[in-house]
């Protein structure tokens, strides 16, 4: 899928 | 970053800086298990690949380094440490964690956001840290009288990723319905596996009395 999820979390 | 998630990430910090003092000041590991502590090394070394390439924060980077640098020295204390080493519950701490890694690894190649190493790893260690409890809890059934730092360090472990589901709300909410299925039906197993503890420990909280699994 193309929608880009942030890695930001620990 | 939204109140919960930092809620998360510091009741995970105590979690393991209660570990640490419990092993450091009473120089024992009773009750703990050392397979749950490897897996951890595992699941942040398979988390964190792109510790050096990816800065997002100083705060992000800064926990990697806490988190990693902690757990590998948890590990440490209980395999090589002459004192510690000696109160380790070799003979109950028997889980296969090997049969929970294997399957998390091949769940991770089947079922991933994009098939890169990187990615395949992160998935990886989303699944696995899901399971990676499992033998401690394994072995509190087993260990008759549980010590209340060990009690106070699996609740707070099973907390941080309850929290993180509050977290995952709260984003989904705020941050234009953003779906995360991989982190959030993990987190949802991961949570749930706690649930008897939490009854049991809440229970003995409230009665005031000493924690003790059913085997």
């Amino acid at each position: 899928t193309d929608t880009y999820i942030p890695k930001d979390e620990l | 970053m939204n109140v919960f998630r930092l809620a998360g990430d510091m009741t995970h910090l105590l979690s393991i800086i209660i570990l640490l003092l419990k092993i450091r000041a009473t120089k024992s590991c009773t009750g703990i298990s050392l397979k749950t502590q490897e897996l951890y090394v595992i699941v942040f070394l398979t988390r964190y690949l792109d510790l050096f390439t990816k800065y997002i924060s100083f705060y992000n980077t800064t926990m990697k380094l806490v988190f990693l640098g902690t757990s590998i020295s948890i590990v440490w204390y209980m395999r090589y440490h002459k004192v510690v080493k000696q109160t380790y519950n070799k003979d109950q701490d028997t889980f296969r964690h090997y049969f929970l890694a294997i399957p998390c690894f091949l769940l991770a190649l089947l079922i991933h956001h994009e098939f890169t190493v990187i990615e395949v790893l992160w998935t990886f260690s989303i699944y696995l840290e899901a399971v990676a409890i499992l033998p401690q809890l394994v072995l509190l059934q087993r260990s008759r009288n549980i010590d209340n730092l060990t009690g106070n360090y699996v609740f707070l472990l099973g907390a941080y990723r309850a929290l993180y589901l509050v977290n995952w709300v709260y984003r989904y909410f705020t941050e234009n319905h953003l779906v995360r299925w991989i982190p959030w039906l993990s987190g949802l197993v991961q949570t749930t596996l706690y649930a008897d503890f939490f009854y049991y420990y809440i229970k003995s909280w409230k009665n005031n009395e000493k924690l003790q699994l059913p085997a």
